[in-house]
């Protein structure tokens, strides 16, 4: 390969992207494969230690901007999850070190039939998970634009359903499985609200399916379901499409890994323990009396 | 002072003594910060803003002791560079622990990653 400065022609790729340019230089660093996936630092810190000039890391290549309101949501997860230095939290149990967000990359909104029935199709791409990173929990975060008052409670259920390609038929996607369950809470005080999807989509992405389409029909009823069930009640709630958080376990060697803080013989009810949960303040207040007193 | 030697010449102790004395310049761990808009970065690392990676400088002394927990073999570096073959080293100082590090990125594709990773932060130095 040629050792000459910046731009080499008869280097091509070495710019294409930064995973390319990490596998390269990994075949002749002797990194594990892989390692550059794995780790979204050191394709770039290659590229700055390979171009030594002042020019070297300015060839970022373009991103995508992500939806404000995802972005805000993770700032307050990182800031749950790391300490001002960045360190990460040590949280009793906690198994996960990867968080991924997901924004529909495709989403359909089907014209509202009878009543308030919305129905949107999403289009999700997890091309960005890597073999290593093994799912923990899947959630569906919803936000939502209501025109009803604050202080009032909604009851919305929602019908979900994962859509396949039957690539032999060519004809329409067919339904391989599909979800029913409500959500109850009060609008006033929530901004996120979390649906645990991961027993839905467990089966997909263990198989590497990086493509997850879904259908999601949902109705909206203000007040208490048990007393009043009519659709006189609809009310006409903007749901945002949703994003999708998995929360992952990567077992490659550049991520950090906690050892089981339960010690042996003793395991938390459920692999993650309390994860960074919508509006509920900084952190487990009970984790801080435990240090407290441990302190 | 039954060596009429040393008695009569209280330097050779002071010069015997001063092999063991730490070195001026001694091995620690200095602090380091960087920011990754140095780097250009801050358009994709969206947390944290700033970032200690630590870094380990100082000399390290022939006769190392347990403070450094530095293994044997690192006194008998110091013994082949002295003794035997000089274009050998002598040990360096270098770190001994790390702690991992939380970064929030922005993926190419507009997703957003929160991942950790190992060893980003040195916090302790050794000699070996």
């Amino acid at each position: 390969r040629s050792r000459g400065r910046g731009d080499s022609e008869d280097a091509p790729g070495f710019l294409a992207a930064p995973e390319d340019a990490a596998r390269q230089l990994s075949a002749v660093l002797q990194l594990p494969q892989g390692a550059g996936a794995a780790h979204a630092l050191l394709p770039p810190l290659l590229r700055v230690l390979r171009d030594r000039g002042p020019r070297g890391w300015q060839s970022e290549e373009p991103r995508l901007q992500p939806d404000s309101r995802a972005l805000r949501y993770m700032k307050r997860l990182y800031r749950m999850s790391a300490t001002r230095d960045g360190i990460p939290k040590e949280q009793r149990g906690r198994l996960y070190n990867t968080v991924r967000l997901f924004t529909p990359c495709w989403e359909c909104e089907h014209r509202p039939g009878k009543g308030d029935v919305h129905s949107v199709d999403l289009l999700f791409n997890l091309d960005r998970v890597t073999a290593l990173e093994h799912l923990l929990k899947s959630v569906l975060l919803y936000s939502f634009d209501t025109s009803v008052p604050i202080s009032s409670s909604i009851t919305c259920i929602c019908h979900l359903s994962l859509k396949e390609y039957d690539f032999s038929s060519q004809v329409c996607p067919g339904i391989s499985h599909s979800l029913a369950f409500s959500l109850h809470f009060d609008v006033g005080k929530r901004k996120w609200v979390e649906m645990d999807v991961t027993s839905f989509l467990q089966p997909l992405i263990a198989t590497n399916r990086r493509n997850v389409h879904m259908a999601l029909n949902f109705t909206c009823l203000m007040g208490d379901p048990q007393r009043s069930t009519g659709l006189e009640n609809a009310v006409n709630v903007t749901l945002v499409p949703p994003s999708l958080l998995l929360y992952l376990n990567d077992t490659s060697e550049q991520a950090y890994h906690r050892g089981s803080s339960l010690g042996p013989g003793r395991k938390s009810s459920s692999p993650l323990v309390a994860p960074p949960k919508g509006d509920r303040g900084q952190g487990n207040p009970r984790g801080k009396r435990a240090s407290r007193q441990r302190r | 002072n039954k060596n009429p030697a040393s008695a009569a010449s209280p330097h050779n102790l002071g010069e015997y003594l001063k092999q063991f004395a730490s070195p001026q310049h001694e091995c620690e761990l200095h602090n380091f910060r960087l920011s990754f808009s140095q780097l250009h970065w801050d358009r994709w690392i969206i947390a944290p803003h700033r970032y200690s990676p630590q870094f380990c400088r100082g000399d390290c002394p022939r006769a190392l002791g347990h403070r450094y927990g530095s293994p044997v073999h690192t006194m008998v570096q110091t013994l082949i560079y002295e003794r035997l073959d000089p274009s050998v080293p002598r040990p360096s100082c270098v770190p001994a622990a790390y702690s991992p590090l939380s970064v929030l990125t922005i993926e190419p594709d507009g997703s957003i990653a929160y991942k950790e990773y190992e060893d980003m932060i040195a916090t302790k130095c050794t000699c070996r």
